[in-house]
């Protein structure tokens, strides 16, 4: 029954809990799932899933990114692309698809084609670890974790990273927050497989 | 093309459908 219940609806489902029952504002949600990709039983974390909220604000939607038109462009032809794979229509047909691709909905694409080796990255050092807090655009742009900076220079001000049983769940957020352990105990609640029922 | 496996489909579709709704949402007089 535990490994029934470890499947992507119920990891949506904790997601989508974690993020709309919390008091702060995050932007998003990923769970990184842990696997052991080699004999060595080195492993690696890649995409479990994610829940995507967006900013708090909705005015921010057309102020908050900052790129060029030919990157707003670039985006928004790889979402017609997806759109029309994932839909089968073509895409054309589909107004929302033509809207602006925020900075962060655009991160948050992105995560999904990344991976880090157990001990790299912001996920992969929380991973059989203590869990990682980052607040303040200087701080993720002073990290020495290339994902870190990323999300700042997408608009992020908090990234946090906190261990479960297999895998790490990272949030996001473009406002200020400051550590708190009611945050971590929901994770530790939502996310440990292991206890399941 | 070959991009789209590395998107966990569920999770992008998913995504696809959130957007759509979010962007309903948006007040086209704000």
């Amino acid at each position: 029954p535990s490994t029934s219940l470890f499947n992507q609806e119920t990891l949506q489902q904790r997601l989508q809990t974690l993020i709309e029952g919390a008091r702060e504002s995050w932007t998003y949600a990923i769970y990184w799932q842990s696997s052991v990709v080699d004999f060595s039983g080195a492993s690696t974390l890649g995409w479990g899933d994610g829940y995507y909220k967006g900013e708090e604000d909705k005015g921010k939607r057309k102020t908050a990114s900052s790129q060029s038109a030919a990157e707003q462009e670039h985006r928004k032809k790889v979402l017609r692309e997806l759109n029309s794979l994932i839909s089968g229509s073509s895409a054309s047909a589909d107004d929302a698809v033509d809207e602006e691709v925020t900075d962060t909905e655009w991160f948050f694409l992105v995560s999904m084609t990344q991976s880090f080796v157990n001990g790299s990255g912001l996920p992969g050092q929380a991973f059989n670890s203590v869990p990682i807090w980052v607040t303040g655009k200087e701080r993720l742009a002073g990290s020495s974790c290339e994902r870190a900076r990323q999300g700042q220079v997408f608009g992020l001000q908090t990234m946090v990273c906190i261990p479960s049983a297999s895998g790490v769940v990272e949030l996001g957020s473009t406002e200020l927050i400051f550590q708190n352990s009611d945050l971590v105990n929901k994770v530790r609640v939502l996310f440990n497989f292991n206890n399941m029922g | 093309n070959g991009d789209l496996p590395i998107f966990r489909r569920k999770s992008l579709q998913r995504f696809l459908v959130k957007r759509k709704e979010r962007l309903t949402l948006v007040s086209p007089y704000s």
